[in-house]
């Protein structure tokens, strides 16, 4: 391994970084998840952690672009160079860049995640059977709208699996149009496009507008790409045109001719040889999560390995079941030494239990609060009900101003002033009898001092010893499709919203009843959120949705300001 | 009817042209990527510097050390790569 002249390396351990923008060629989620993992190679063998920032500067910004995209080393067109880092410091340094020219996947090819449909977000199964023929890309077959689908799993036929592919008509991304999808045609500086467009834009990415008229309502988002569409050339992101004729032959594919490096490409009208639009065609791409991984290794401080199996050796090369390799290991321990927290995989039933744990409190002490006469409420903690243990919750509500954490028959109450710990854990029964163990969401309706609680399709309504229930949520006007409701956010002057799924109600808490217009996707109205969030509650003026261990903070304008662990902010363990 | 299809090439709108002759490609690379820094000297100096670069080249990337264009340098050469130097300048 090599590190930079002078060792440069970051001497803060918490290091952050920011996403600036994103390539059309992958759904946002999976480029976010690819460059979390890709952190992560380094946090699994280092004591450093990294924490996403949505604004502001990061030590880390991460950015695409294309050709000459703002610094003194320009991108060189597709292939060639895929990205550069800098070594850690100020400013620029510590940045990494991507080039946009390049096809980025997850290193096989097209990796498309589908929106809407029935596989809840589900990535596109290639090849896919559908009425008996082959598919190896989206499709609008059998649509009448022209929205690309793909099926999510072999065969369509049997599994009816599937969801809608990438498309300007279906949503845009970034801009200012909040991911609406694009309007066709549209008029910009007076003149129609019925198709997104580079026009306008000098960094060749192709946008919208998602009005009717740009000129005049300024809307507008970048256009995702189809997983058909050509890469470079002079026609960016159309797709293929088949058949097409070239040099007064007829191809029905992509392919080589014409060109000295073996590229396939395809015109993308029925003649090249009149029209002269072309691009290259998708191939299997370039890994965002290797690439990453290694420009982060520069931007942590470690240069070229000589190493041809190490991830920090200059060449691209795609690896399946990747593992780092000992000379990075050793190249990174050098800089920031290796990990001392706990092993990060959950201690198995025979590992002894007095694993050390780095940030302990009076609950993890071997012996605990042992006389249960002095803590009426509490019994002695069994390390397996320690709340800095979970990874996930059965739900989290706020009761009289105190964060609940509901698990399993148990629940654990965090006292709102700001040196209050963590108490519990309590039981369930022993507080509120009637209801079981599972709680899937709970609130509270303040003026009228009642306690909401669900569980499955059922819900209970405690006001203070005395229970109403158990009833059918459908007596509050849910559908019979929902069979979980998954979070509750009360919204003043008696309406709470009840989120299930991709969905959400507005429930009128005095008359009991749905309000009209409901229900609507949550990620139409709380975007950037995950929309499979299990558990959703207000607190201190913010709305949270958890999904396993992580939080999504969005502040009273419905933006998301903060992502973090429930364990470390909200438990405070 | 074995004989391969004689291709025309075509040079496409916006393309970014890149068929370029080996010893250009090399001098690039070598520049590029820091393995030869000091300005060209014309003459048999040149052909020194270059060939020195080349062997620092293949060393870094575990290729034989011959200090000339061979096929596997050339090859290394086109593959796709990070955009850092792999000689800090």
């Amino acid at each position: 391994y090599k590190t930079f002249d002078g060792d440069l390396k970051w001497d803060n351990r918490d290091v952050t970084y920011r996403v600036i923008n994103y390539t059309p060629d992958m759904d946002y989620s999976l480029i976010d998840d690819a460059f979390a993992r890709a952190f992560k190679v380094w946090s699994d063998v280092t004591p450093l952690t990294f924490t996403r920032l949505f604004d502001g500067t990061a030590d880390i910004m991460v950015s695409f672009g294309k050709a000459d995209h703002g610094d003194p080393y320009p991108f060189d067109g597709k292939d060639g160079l895929l990205a550069h880092a800098y070594p850690p410091g100020k400013g620029l340094q510590g940045d990494a860049h991507f080039d946009d020219d390049e096809y980025w996947t997850l290193g096989t090819g097209p990796a498309v995640k589908t929106r809407y449909g029935n596989a809840e977000g589900a990535m596109c199964h290639f090849p896919f059977t559908f009425e008996g023929k082959d598919y190896t890309t989206c499709t609008t077959n059998g649509r009448s709208d022209n929205l690309p689908w793909c099926a999510t799993t072999a065969d369509y036929s049997i599994d009816k699996k599937y969801g809608f592919c990438p498309s300007e008509l279906l949503y845009t991304f970034d801009g200012n149009a909040d991911g609406a999808e694009c309007v066709f045609p549209f008029v910009f500086l007076g003149e129609e496009y019925d198709s997104c467009t580079t026009e306008g834009r000098s960094d060749g990415y192709r946008w919208c507008a998602t009005t009717s008229n740009f000129d005049n309502d300024m809307k507008y988002g970048f256009c995702p790409s189809r997983d058909t569409a050509v890469i470079g050339g002079n026609a960016e992101g159309e797709p293929c045109h088949f058949p097409f004729v070239f040099l007064g032959k007829e191809y029905d594919s992509c392919t080589s001719e014409g060109r000295a490096d073996g590229k396939l490409w395809c015109s993308t009208t029925d003649s090249y040889d009149d029209d002269k639009k072309w691009g290259l065609c998708p191939d299997q791409g370039y890994s965002l999560f290797l690439v990453a991984a290694h420009e982060f290794g520069h931007a942590l401080g470690l240069d070229h390995s000589n190493i041809r199996e190490a991830l920090m050796y200059p060449m691209y090369s795609y690896v399946k079941d990747f593992s780092l390799h000992e000379d990075d290991i050793e190249g990174i321990q050098y800089l920031y030494g290796s990990k001392t927290g706990p092993d990060p995989t959950p201690p198995g039933p025979n590992t002894p239990t007095t694993t050390t744990y780095p940030d302990t409190d009076e609950t993890d002490s071997p012996d605990g609060p042992t006389d249960p006469t002095t803590t009426a409420t509490t019994r002695p903690v069994d390390p397996t009900k320690d709340a800095c243990k979970m990874t996930k919750f059965d739900t989290i509500t706020v009761i009289e101003g105190q964060l609940h954490f509901f698990k399993d028959g148990d629940y654990w109450k965090m006292s709102s002033e700001s040196n209050g710990g963590l108490k519990g854990p309590f039981s369930i029964s022993e507080t509120w009898p009637a209801l079981p163990a599972v709680i899937d969401s709970a609130f509270e309706n303040t003026l009228a001092r009642k306690l909401y609680f669900f569980s499955g399709t059922r819900f209970w309504v405690y006001t203070g010893k005395s229970v109403l229930g158990p009833r059918s949520i459908e007596k509050l006007g849910l559908p019979d499709s929902v069979q979980k409701v998954e979070g509750a956010l009360q919204r003043g002057k008696g309406k709470v919203l009840l989120f299930s799924g991709e969905n959400y109600w507005r429930l009128d808490v005095k008359a009991q009843k749905i309000d009209r217009g409901y229900p609507k996707y949550t990620d139409a109205v709380f975007g950037g959120v995950p929309n499979d969030a299990h558990d959703v509650f207000q607190y201190k003026g913010h709305i949270y949705f958890c999904r396993d261990r992580f939080y999504w903070r969005m502040n009273s304008r419905r933006q998301v300001d903060r992502v973090g662990y429930v364990k470390y902010d909200l438990l405070k363990c | 009817w074995s004989a391969p299809v004689k291709s025309v090439f075509v040079t496409f709108p916006g393309d970014i042209v890149k068929n370029m002759t080996d010893t250009e490609l090399a001098e690039g690379y070598l520049k590029k990527f820091g393995y030869m820094n000091s300005p060209q000297r014309s003459g048999f100096q040149s052909m020194v510097s270059t060939s020195k670069a080349l062997k620092r080249m293949q060393r870094q990337m575990g290729l034989e050390e011959t200090g000339v264009m061979d096929k596997s340098t050339l090859e290394a050469m086109r593959r796709p790569r990070c955009g850092v130097p792999d000689v800090a300048n």
